[in-house]
């Protein structure tokens, strides 16, 4: 009965249009379609996006409490560290892994990424499921501790390797790096503006109904570009294929767990608590992979985009975001 | 026409900014960036651009130098620094510039 | 007193956008103005008018009756070939004309172009003509017929004038090829997702309200287009020029008749006649070239792209549709 | 009390979206950020937003009295060629200052900028105040005399320079030119579609509604292009950045009073007054930078555009439509 | 340094798999692949790219090979396999390498 | 194979149509045009393309010609014409064809 249940749930899933146009990305380009969305066009679905979350973001905290940003904050900061060293200490062990593809790939699963965020809310706000604003402004509080320790564990382990005893990583630097990046800048832009301004005008009448459309055409290129990946992951260890499906659901799991935590203690809403659950199952595609190829050239990105990219981004979204939301009606009676 | 030596390198977009600083680092003062696309012996696609999106993820770095020596040492310090790990290939090739005082190193414009 | 009514009606079909941008863009062309669409966002267009119109047609599909689209289907596939052959008897004969030159035109006229399909679609909804949704699901059913149709005649003709006898097609080969391409590949995405999954949502609040506004910019793009085109016209046989303004009336017409049929015989809606007829008279501008481009390299494009691209399809929109719209308000009332 | 009152009602002011987005887009080019918005997206949008001017011009003049339009008209030219002769012989004559690149920035401030009518439409359609429709369409009334003649200005003193006694301008052809560029040709394209067709359809649904928001991406791109422009400024003479900060008022201030003479004489309406004011005190971006790098090779561009986009266009913006809008409340009491 | 020949291919885009097909034949393992419009003998806009959209419609193929033999095979084949029907023209260059054996036929990274 | 000789032009784009009415004049019938951006001794953004949208404000312009003579006439003509406001460089490049015939001046395909 429940597993019947539990399929038809997950079918019904698929059918949103979010789900959907990811699984036809992934189809159409396994079919062998030339379409192609111009790189123009999906560098500014990225930022409207973005834009848009932290103008909802920014609106909301103006009225928010802020004492109560604290515990969910650190959670996001505890979660992005702990998942590194978590990959740390499992992946980058295992047979045919190299140390700091190991170390470089856990960084991007640390790591947030927008597209599978944008797909939580997406799915979040169709369900009518209610959550605070500032929620997703708690992306760079995952993403960039998560990106900074990841570099910093990979230097410490390459300079072992060359005897060199302290290998010095302009942490500030990368902090500043990641945030200047166009993802973050977007995020924050929007956030600054919904804070500070009157968007509200603007955020109706164009970001907000546009998001959800944008969004479907974003997953179809994360599909398509699910795809692509795949094809690159085949020349290295299938490690990187196994954690790419694991980690999101394990990773999420635990950010479930402590989230769930914070809404007895103090309010939490089951919406954030998801929420926070998509982020910390998300893998970073496209701020990430920049930042750590900059920063640890030896290590292979076929490994860490492959697994992100190839696997981790649509078994966050196809599985994880379905997993979260049926668990949430288990554990919140949503 | 004076001749000159082009170096041309062909490299992952993220490390542009370290070959422009080593190509001014040594002097020369001018160079030409193209978008490219290409296979060779890595096949990387760094930086996580889609390959969906079709987007050129390499780039092709034109610097004009009057002294061959410079253009030698532009060519081996790009290829020690970073070819090691990032996908990239640079060669030297033999040019006649018109007006050749713009291409000496120092020059100040 | 007819003929002045034809006349206020023809003025006044000039005066819905869909028209009136396709002959603005021809004037601001041919005024010599430097305004260019960028290529990203006019093949994000295609992209979206396609989806859209695939979207509308799958979800429609669901409810329908599949034995309905049978004798349409059949029609299609029918008018698609026998524009082909018509092509290959009558331009293709014609002196000045090389032969593989005029079977690649009747290749290009017989396959559909998506931008005039989305305009007759934008003039009956603003008309309210009903069509039944997956009219436009015919479009693969006349296109890849008739550009097989015509590789196959231009290898025969090819092949004997080499002396060999048997000039092999890969006809499987070239029904993937035009399957995976961008505009189709478009189209049968979203006829999927309207099929297997509920995309009202996004239907609704984002490709259906763009619709009408992104067909307004395409239709600039395509008249500009063709003023650009038409110079290229300049430099091969004039026929090629009287078969653009001819053959996409004759063809449409013809549909019309055999749609007509389909109408006193099962029912097929007067919306649905029109279309058919629209794509008959329509030739192809995005997808048909490449294809035959690499399929038939001897053809001059100049020949097929310019009489397609510089006469065809302004006349398949601004004379065709309205043409076609005239004459069912004759025959069907509406 | 005028003060405080002054003070919060700019604090009103820079909530609003646009200003908002202007300010927040020179803050992260400050901090570095490499957020970039596409170029395809950002001719697009130049495009979209003039289309949308020109559409809403074209269908008001379809009903206007066209003798309203004279003065206004009249206005606009003599503003254009004033400012220029104004800035001939203010600005060029500044120490530091070559002559020609003075005449060139002269030229550019005399020119009327897409983006800062734009915004200046935004925010009076948000206060609610009407303004003719036809308003913007005196754009190329003002934009065209002052290139002409800056470029008219710079050959007569560069050819007394080399001792030719006279400099052929080729005065049509640069009209033609300027006509013909991207940013006029979409505005008269609206123009004549609003004119000539019925776009009421596709202007309702789909140029009006995304204009706001287009306006604020845009607003973004030149706040952040502004930082970028003032970077150049530092290598020239100072002057050009006081200029860019004091000629947009000046000139704005100038056409406020002119077109308050029309108020009151043939009852031009305050909105129009404002939208007046706004185009005389805009510099050109976009369209004119082009034209004068054509025309008048010897000028340093970075004069020019350093002085309009760096500074003129944040202050006639940010602090000249306020002003308008403040004076406005005083003098016509709305 | 070492010499070695660059063959330059700038033809229409719908054949780039067909010219990277013979570049791979013939046992060279990296290329790259640059936008280009232009105008030649045929003037041809294939493929349907509208030219009002200012689409780049050409591509120039640049492919490094140290065997001078090689480079001419590869120019040789895609001359007379293509450029009958299809614009285009293919141009060797004389460049030096600075890491020769990336470049060898058949060398597989 | 037969030598010819290639010009290389890098410069604003605002003086595209000039330099091939130049190119033209001289008879050349074709030439190739890429889209570029680089830093010289103007480091002029000229045409007022925002910097912020990564426009490629630059263009490459090769014209390919058999007579070396024509080759250094298109140069001078379009250094002296422009060069002297125009932020831009020229160069020539010695190549080899392998169907001379497309590129003597004059040939009109
Ligand atoms: N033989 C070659 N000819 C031309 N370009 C090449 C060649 N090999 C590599 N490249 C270019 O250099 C880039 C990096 O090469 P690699 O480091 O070999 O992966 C490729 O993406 C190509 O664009
Ligand atoms: N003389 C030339 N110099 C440089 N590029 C050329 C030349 N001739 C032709 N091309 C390029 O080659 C392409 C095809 O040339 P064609 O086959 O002559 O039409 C053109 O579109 C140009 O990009
Ligand atoms: N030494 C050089 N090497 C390569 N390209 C150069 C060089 N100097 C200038 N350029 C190119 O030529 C353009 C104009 O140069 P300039 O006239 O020196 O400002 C620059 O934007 C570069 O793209």
């Amino acid at each position: 009965e429940a597993v019947f249940d539990l399929a038809a749930g997950l079918v019904k899933q698929f059918q949103k249009p979010t789900l959907g146009f990811l699984i036809a990305g992934m189809v159409i380009a396994a079919l062998g379609s030339r379409l192609t969305i111009p790189d123009a066009v999906y560098k500014f679905i990225v930022f409207m996006l973005l834009l848009r979350i932290g103008l909802a973001g920014g609106m909301e905290i103006r009225e928010a409490n802020l004492g109560d940003m604290i515990l969910p904050a650190a959670i996001a900061v505890a979660v992005g560290l702990g998942i590194v060293l978590l990959g740390r200490y499992t992946l980058a062990l295992l047979p045919g892994v190299r140390k700091e593809d190991g170390i470089a790939t856990a960084g991007l699963f640390g790591a947030v990424s927008g597209s599978t965020l944008a797909a939580g809310m997406g799915l979040l706000e169709a369900e009518g499921i209610f959550y605070e604003g500032w929620v997703p402004a708690l992306y760079p509080f995952m993403d960039i501790p998560a990106l900074v320790l990841a570099i910093v564990l990979a230097k410490v382990y390459l300079s072992k390797q060359d005897g060199q005893s302290n290998g010095k990583v302009d942490v500030w630097g990368i902090i500043k790096e990641s945030l200047q990046g166009s993802a973050l800048s977007a995020l924050l832009l929007g956030l600054a503006l919904g804070l500070f301004t009157r968007p509200e005008a603007v955020f109706e009448s164009f970001y907000d109904p546009l998001f959800k459309g944008l969004l479907s055409v974003l997953m179809l290129i994360m599909g398509m570009e699910a795809y692509a990946r795949l094809n690159e992951l085949r020349k290295v260890a299938h490690w990187y294929a196994v954690y790419g499906v694991v980690a999101p659901l394990v990773h999420g799991l635990i950010a479930f767990g402590l989230g769930t935590i914070a809404h007895f203690t103090m309010g939490f809403s089951p919406g954030g608590v998801i929420l926070l659950a998509v982020m910390a199952g998300s893998s970073s595609d496209i701020s990430g992979p920049p930042t750590l190829r900059a920063a640890i050239p030896s290590a292979n990105p076929s490994t860490y985009v492959g697994s992100s990219t190839g696997v981790g981004t649509p078994v966050a979204i196809a599985i994880g975001i379905p997993l979260y939301l049926a668990l949430a009606s288990v554990v919140f009676g949503i | 026409t004076q001749p000159a030596t082009k170096v041309v390198i062909v490299t992952e977009e993220v490390i542009l900014n370290g070959v422009i600083k080593i190509i001014e680092d040594i002097g020369v003062r001018g160079y030409t960036v193209l978008s490219a696309r290409g296979k060779g012996s890595h096949n990387v696609r760094s930086g996580g651009q889609p390959s969906v999106t079709a987007a050129f993820t390499n780039i092709k770095i034109e610097a004009i130098v009057s002294d061959r020596a410079k253009a030698e040492q532009i060519a081996d310090t790009i290829a020690s620094k970073y070819f090691a790990n990032y996908a990239g290939i640079v060669y030297l090739s033999q040019i006649e510039v018109l007006r050749g005082e713009k291409f000496k190193p120092g020059f100040s414009g």
